[in-house]
């Protein structure tokens, strides 16, 4: 061995360059590959079913920009003698009630117009039992039930997804306390996260004055027990900010309150939070429910408040904006978790509240009365947005409601009020 | 579009315990309009 390496002689040459570049470059592939795989928790090379084969079809289509010129299209505005025809062909092929439309039909510019109608008062009369849930909008119910401990919101054909993917999961320390209380069935555990430092009741009432029968609230607007309800009547409107509607017109068809929803404020307005937050008897055991209810191009698409509740926070998820009808709903799993959507997440008398609004190809802008800054399916903006969240590895930005009185601390909605609605493109 | 309501509401798990739970008054694929009720306690 030491002769050969004394004796052996040692003859220098040029590797070509590009072999080494190829090398390094190799390795640096090879190492990306591997890092993504373990993020995804793959095994590089192993098969992995690549889900539904329309998501891959449909996910290649430019759905935002198509949402987004399809809604620019439908606001250009129509020549007035053209409005009747068009509207009523519309209406002929969707299946419109033109009875129930509130303004006649030369009022209406474009179809963006049209498909954002009001309904004329008293079109649809709301349920006033004190327990009931009412529908949010006009439309079918596709799937409805209760969450069991998975999480999971199982369909009937086999479309599940899980709870968290829809509604969200940076959840506040109490909320995710007792979603997973309730769904772990533990009367005791969901108590004492309810009940415990942090949890609802702690939220402190602010203060009720009984001169003026009126709530100060943070910003030292004061609102009365009625406006509270059905929104500002004439006298106040002058005095404070719009907070409950977009415009002053949307606070007049709010529907009036109901009668146990007066009864609730006094009781809220006297101190009792039970109405509004977890009834009395704490050790009643509950459950999560859910209800999926598909609006069709021809439905009436603003949608109102299911129950008296307070909306504490918006979700914004920017996804894509697949079809959500209910052919591919039944074959695309999760896909209300990929679509852009709004969640609204509060309290009822029972507890936890949501509601999430799913926007589609045709219909991608969602609006929600008292909250100015949401803005969905923007095509530039969100694009930005999107980079900038991936970038923060946030899924959904979030906004918290001030509300119009502390005693709440959010939005507080009566049964049947307008929340908001969907708009074309 | 689609709605989707994610509530808490109390039990009724039929042993009758948790009497007057929330239950659900609507079939699948039933048309439904805005104030109609869908479910109660």
């Amino acid at each position: 061995l030491a002769s050969a390496w004394k004796n052996t002689k040692t003859e220098w040459y040029w590797i070509p360059a590009g072999l080494g570049v190829a090398v390094v470059g190799f390795v640096q592939i090879r190492k990306r590959t591997n890092a993504a795989a373990q993020e995804r928790h793959v095994e590089p090379g192993e098969v992995r079913p690549m889900g539904a084969w329309q998501v891959h079809v449909m996910s290649t289509l430019p759905l935002k920009a198509l949402s987004y010129y399809w809604g620019k299209f439908n606001e250009i505005p129509l020549p007035v003698w053209l409005r009747p025809a068009g509207f009523k062909l519309y209406s002929f092929i969707f299946g419109v009630n033109l009875d129930e439309v509130e303004q006649p039909l030369t009022e209406y510019r474009n179809l963006a117009e049209f498909f954002y109608r009001r309904l004329k008062p008293g079109a649809r009369p709301i349920d006033e039992r004190h327990n009931v849930v009412v529908s949010p909008a006009d439309g079918k119910v596709l799937q409805f039930g209760e969450i069991r401990s998975t999480g999971q919101v199982e369909q009937v054909k086999g479309m599940t997804y899980s709870l968290d993917a829809l509604l969200g999961t940076q959840q506040t320390p109490n909320d995710a306390a007792v979603a997973h209380a309730v769904l772990s069935e533990d009367p005791q555990a969901t108590t004492a996260a309810r009940f415990g430092p942090g949890g609802d009741s702690d939220k402190t009432a602010a203060v009720y004055s009984d001169t003026h029968k009126e709530f100060a609230n943070v910003n030292g607007i004061s609102y009365t027990l009625p406006d509270l309800l059905s929104g500002p009547s004439e006298n106040t409107k002058k005095q404070k900010r719009s907070w409950f509607f977009r415009k002053s017109e949307d606070a007049s068809t709010t529907p009036s309150s109901t009668v146990d929803d007066v009864t609730v404020a006094a009781d809220l307005a006297s101190g009792q939070l039970s109405s509004w937050f977890a009834p009395g008897d704490a050790h009643q055991q509950r459950r999560l429910f859910f209800a999926v209810i598909y609006l069709a191009p021809g439905d009436y698409h603003r949608f109102h408040s299911p129950v008296p509740w307070v909306v504490e926070r918006r979700r914004h998820f920017a996804g894509e904006l697949y079809s959500v009808s209910p052919y591919l709903q039944n074959r695309l799993p999760g896909l209300f978790t990929l679509n852009e959507r709004v969640v609204l997440l509060g309290r009822w008398r029972h507890g936890m509240y949501s509601m999430t609004l799913v926007g589609a190809t045709n219909v991608g802008s969602i609006k929600i009365n008292f909250d100015r800054e949401l803005q969905t399916n923007s095509f530039v903006k969100l694009a930005e947005q999107e980079k900038e969240m991936q970038k923060e590895g946030i899924s959904f930005e979030e906004a918290t409601y001030r509300g119009a009185s502390a005693l709440l601390g959010g939005q507080p909605l009566t049964k049947g009020a307008e929340v908001g609605g969907f708009n074309l493109g | 579009s689609t709605v989707v309501l994610v509530f808490e509401a109390p039990a009724n798990d039929g042993q009758g315990e948790g009497k007057g739970g929330f239950r659900f008054t609507v079939k699948r694929g039933q048309t439904v309009k805005v104030g109609e009720a869908i479910g109660g306690v």
